[in-house]
């Protein structure tokens, strides 16, 4: 998408509008907070102080020629309900929305918001895999596909990832290697492993838990 | 860890616990509030109601002889830090919290905090490039190292992957494939793709970008 406007500027919206920015995407921010469009100012394409929930404001801003619109608005589930709904009805075609439970997102989803994210409940979700294991990162990227970022295990170490054999004695795939130059190869089956280096692993949940668990 | 303490069961703290007990790990949940630590009352190994801003309710809870303690305590800035501050006074090996801005993170850090996590700003930062792109995922797991999950495109349906020399034109190496049995298989160097496949992809930021991009 060339241009997003991102409703809902705080910890969540600010950041995504933000990034949006950083990687060449127009921004046009809208919150009804004057601190936070004043913080913002200069930094998205655009920033207007506006309450989402009113037609007129979405109307006067051209809200309905925008392909893609986030609204980032959490707590007050009022708010981020009415303006989805006015934003669907105004025929916009993309919608992301923030939801901060279940039945928040429920409703949005059968408004008709293509995209509903739980941004806390997400992250909790990662960050427990974290702390209950010795991974570095840790991502689900399907229901039994997980991809981590871990040290290299002693029993690899010293071998090519052929000789290791490690699809087939743990399961999971090394993608990538990072070593002491601080650059990450390609993981083929001539690679070698060092100890000390950063993987970069793909698999199941619990084989991908149990590899990156070895000492 | 066998054993977590988990201080602030919020959307973040909740998800997080809820995750790690789901994952065979054991929680010791505490909230200040009654109705948050009632319903996740036989959903953790333990919930209790007390303030962690008080010394005594920590030693009461024997808080430390875990291992591992997370704060997911948000908007409350000065109850986060207090409890830090006294989780880290009490010999608290590894304390994992939340902060909600950048300042917030950098107290905590000056506590010794060993890892401070900012979940809707980091979501945010995912998110975007998911809304200006056409990836079904995206997460950076270093600098310029990002994972995606992308529908393959056109130029690539058919061949192998040798043949499609991804890696030699696009800068990104495909890591799996699913197909249309659901099932997720190792992409290797005889991989033929076929025309509405899922891809989990991995390379530099844009790179990987412009590889999702392509239709
Ligand atoms: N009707 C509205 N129109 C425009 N902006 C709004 C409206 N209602 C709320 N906002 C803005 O949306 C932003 C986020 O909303 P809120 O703080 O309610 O959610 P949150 O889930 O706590 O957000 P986060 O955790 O992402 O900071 C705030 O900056 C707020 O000013
Ligand atoms: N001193 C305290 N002791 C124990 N629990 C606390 C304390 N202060 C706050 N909490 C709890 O922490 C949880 C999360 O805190 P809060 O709502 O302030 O942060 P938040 O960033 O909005 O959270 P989230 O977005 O993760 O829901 C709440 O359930 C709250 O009751």
């Amino acid at each position: 998408a060339t241009s997003v406007v991102v409703i809902g500027l705080g910890r969540f919206g600010g950041a995504l509008a933000t990034e949006l920015v950083r990687s060449g995407t127009e921004v046009l921010g809208v919150d009804t907070n004057e601190d936070t469009v004043q913080s913002l100012n200069g930094v998205l394409t655009h920033v207007v102080r506006a309450d989402s929930t009113r037609q007129a404001a979405l109307d006067q801003l051209g809200v309905a020629d925008f392909d893609r619109i986030v609204v980032g608005i959490g707590s007050d589930i009022q708010a981020s309900i009415l303006t989805a709904s006015l934003l669907k009805r105004m025929g916009v075609r993309s919608i992301w929305a923030k939801a901060i439970s279940e039945q928040h997102g429920l409703i949005l989803e059968q408004l008709g918001v293509d995209h509903v994210i739980y941004p806390e409940a997400d992250m909790g979700r990662r960050v427990a895999h974290l702390v209950r294991g010795s991974m570095l990162d840790y991502v689900e990227f399907d229901r039994d596909l997980v991809v981590a970022k871990t040290i290299a295990p002693r029993e690899i170490i010293g071998k090519t990832l052929e000789e290791a054999a490690v699809r087939r004695k743990h399961g999971i795939t090394i993608v990538k290697i990072k070593g002491a130059d601080g650059v990450w190869h390609a993981a083929g089956a001539a690679s070698v492993v060092n100890e000390g280096d950063t993987l970069i692993v793909i698999g199941p949940v619990e084989r991908t838990e149990r590899f990156a668990a070895l000492r």
